[in-house]
């Protein structure tokens, strides 16, 4: 099903406050599409979901789901 | 697992600044929640934990919703972000209080599990990469029998080493009889208002002690404290006991359950017990210590047994009839005690009785205990006269554990019992 720019702004938020995504020092937040790819497939492999790199239901519904406010060390890009 | 950072050092202060609503849990229940997170943690590594209930801790929980004047990240609502923790040496733990919080059901959010989640973060943790690590990111649901992750157990260890039990304690546990120990599932936690006591206790330090089930819990002039499982205090101690006694006169604390006794000096079991009772009959209801003449008094059904701890007994004239001494009390008490205000109790179903001096029960028995011992105040009061007064009264006019109005009746009793006894080991002859 085509998502809306609500959903996609949504997981795009959810990647960043919790570490999946780097917040650019300067500038906007206009990530490229194969940051947010990675991005993703760093939170799938991390809960165990089939790692596409796209946002699919199940990935949006682990994203649901309650969690702690810390961020997640899973991209090694953004941890180093 | 991950490690952020650490403490350098091992026994840490920890205060809780308030609680989540006492609509979704008891603050006595939410309580014993956030001090068993801790015990997580001190089973497994050389940490202490101990709580100050006013001015500097090292670790500070509190809840806070949307607004917060003492932190910058607020939280959400129900759901999503539950509770968030700063890393050492910080110690700031928050936990969202929108959030339905629950202990020992599926429903909601536990506690328990979230508070252990984010004490892991305060000592240093990241987040785990196994799922069902209690260092995963996302809350993995209410598990009854839950347990620490070995990656939960390795990244704590590899913060502050391991748990080094205390080699004493194994000597000691060599000598415990091997009988089989029967696999205890801790009972349901008790609601202190709704149950019938096992037992009750004017313990060391004049704490008094309610028994029920698998747990234990203080009663005091401010409330309860916290549930606690009664081997987690003392060591080896079953549930479901039949009756519980302090003596003063000896510093012994003696158990009884089925056809066994338990003795410990405070918390600490002593060599040889338990041991099989053979003199008097087993599935005792209750037991006191009389410190007018010294000795214990046990119950079952219409009959009692005087013993004294340091002599040799002769029990070939009991059990003796509980009315012939205790006028007025119910046959099969579920507890009784001697208690700070001199006064004698006995506990049967919901209610209590109060004896005088001549053990007599008092005009106006029995009560309510859950109105008058637990804090109960949802109940309906009593329909005896209380005094007309409105403050929670186990005597009746005045209650106050503490004994601040009581000074005279406790020295009285103190000077009778500053005996210069010095307990010895004798052969516990109830069971020789």
């Amino acid at each position: 099903r085509a998502l809306g720019p609500a959903e996609k702004e949504a997981a795009v938020d959810y990647l960043l406050q919790y570490g999946y995504l780097q917040k650019p020092l300067e500038g906007p937040y206009d990530f490229r599409p194969e940051d947010i790819t990675e991005a993703l497939r760093a939170f799938q492999e991390a809960s165990e979901l089939p790692v596409s790199g796209q946002l699919d239901g199940a990935t949006r519904a682990r994203m649901r789901q309650p969690r702690c406010g810390l961020e997640d060390p899973f991209n090694q890009k953004t941890l180093k | 697992y991950r490690l952020l950072g650490r403490w350098r050092k091992k026994h840490l202060t920890f205060r809780i600044l308030n609680m989540p609503s006492p609509s979704t849990l008891p603050p006595h229940t939410a309580r014993a929640a956030l001090l068993q997170a801790f015990q997580y943690w001190s089973n497994v590594a050389p940490l202490t934990f101990r709580e100050v209930q006013a001015g500097w801790a090292d670790i500070r929980l509190s809840f806070h919703g949307r607004q917060s004047p003492y932190c910058s990240n607020t939280f959400d609502g129900p759901g999503r972000v539950l509770a968030h923790a700063d890393i050492p040496e910080l110690g700031s733990v928050h936990f969202d209080e929108d959030e339905l919080w629950t202990e020992g059901t599926y429903r909601g959010v536990n506690l328990r599990i979230i508070a252990a989640h984010e004490l892991g973060h305060a000592l240093g943790l990241g987040h785990s990469r196994y799922t069902q690590a209690l260092m995963a990111p996302v809350y993995a649901g209410y598990r009854p029998h839950f347990k620490l992750h070995r990656d939960d157990v390795a990244g704590i260890q590899a913060l502050y080493g391991k748990k080094i039990p205390e080699i004493e304690d194994e000597e000691e546990e060599m000598e415990l009889p091997t009988t089989p120990q029967v696999p205890r599932e801790p009972s349901p936690m008790p609601d202190p208002c709704s149950v019938e006591l096992d037992a009750m206790m004017l313990g060391p330090r004049g704490k008094t002690y309610a028994f029920k089930g698998s747990y234990v819990w203080t009663v005091t002039d401010s409330g309860l404290g916290p549930l606690f499982q009664v081997s987690a205090l003392w060591e080896g101690l079953p549930g479901n006991l039949d009756a519980a006694v302090y003596s003063p006169r000896t510093q012994w604390i003696h158990f009884f359950k089925g056809d066994k006794v338990w003795r410990y000096i405070n918390f600490k079991i002593l060599p040889g017990f338990p041991k099989k009772l053979n003199r008097i009959e087993p599935n005792l209801d209750a037991a006191l210590y009389w410190p007018v003449n010294q000795k214990v008094f046990l119950f079952k059904g219409s009959g009692y047994w005087q013993w004294d701890e340091l002599a040799r007994n002769d029990f070939s004239h009991y059990p003796k009839p509980i009315k012939q001494l205790f006028t007025g009390v119910p046959d099969q008490p579920s507890a009784a005690m001697s208690w700070q205000d001199g006064h004698v109790y006995f506990f049967k179903g919901k209610q209590y009785w109060r004896l005088n001096r001549q053990l007599r029960v008092e005009k106006g028995y029995p009560r309510d205990v859950a109105h008058n011992w637990m804090h109960c105040y949802s109940q309906t009061p009593d329909t005896a006269p209380s005094g007309g007064d409105t403050t929670p009264s186990a005597t009746g006019t005045d209650y106050s554990p503490t004994g601040t109005t009581l000074d005279t009746t406790s020295s009285a009793i103190d000077s009778t019992l500053n005996t210069d006894h010095s307990p010895r080991d004798t052969i516990l002859d109830m069971t020789s």
